[in-house]
């Protein structure tokens, strides 16, 4: 699992 | 980066600096729930915290910065400077009613269980609902000055145009975040009936003022 790739938005 | 995620964040960004200079420039947040303000505040703090641990670019870094200052600056003109000028009386929305349930939400649904990914699904479930405040004070004051209208309408429009940006990632990125897609489609329906209002009303050059 790899939040940076979820999370890459504001 | 797409045009509708970049628009979506100008749009965000624009809200924000509209009620700022709204506050500013009128020494007076009247009609400005101080509530949803805060929320919007722990939300950017629960969702930002990967600005410790994570870098994505530096668009992404700088923009989390203005939203996280320019809000903890609103609620500070708020509750601070402009403190006498504020409606508390009319910003009676029991907040605890959205975050023990969205808290529990969170810790119950999300992509990982662990405590920043349960702090970012907060702020995404918080988001959706944080205007919540707001639009219950419009409710009970039955009106809303324009600008204040203005600021509505692109908090509303971020989100819609975000809707737009996760249908061009889904097809041409294969990118899928369910728990944002469905709190963002929340978020954007709490706004249509207010949509509705500033198209048939305010963009006529009326001031928005709800029926008796």
């Amino acid at each position: 699992f790899d939040p940076v790739m979820w999370h890459d938005e504001l | 980066m797409n045009i509708f995620r970049l628009t979506g964040d100008l749009s965000h960004l624009a809200a924000i600096i509209i009620l700022l200079l709204k506050i500013w420039k009128s020494r007076s947040c009247a009609g400005i729930s101080g509530k949803s303000q805060i929320l919007f505040a722990l939300v950017f703090t629960t969702r930002y915290l990967d600005l410790f641990t994570s870098f994505i670019s530096l668009y992404n870094t700088c923009m989390k910065l203005i939203y996280i200052g320019c809000a903890y600056a609103t609620v500070y003109l708020i509750y601070a400077k402009f403190r006498a000028t504020y409606d508390g009386n009319h910003d009676s929305f029991r907040v605890e009613f959205l975050v023990v349930p969205v808290g529990g939400l969170s810790v119950l649904i999300n992509h990982d269980f662990s405590p920043l990914e349960i702090l970012w699904t907060f702020s995404i479930y918080l988001e959706s609902v944080a205007i919540l405040p707001q639009l219950f004070m419009i409710s009970k004051t039955g009106e809303a000055e324009t600008i204040t209208t203005h600021y509505l309408f692109c908090l509303g429009l971020y989100r819609a145009l975000y809707l737009f940006n996760w249908i061009w990632r889904f097809y041409f990125e294969g990118f899928f975040d369910m728990i944002a897609i469905v709190a963002g489609v929340v978020q954007t329906v709490l706004y249509c009936d207010f949509f509705y209002l500033y198209v048939t009303k305010v963009l006529k050059g009326k001031k928005l003022s709800l029926p008796a």
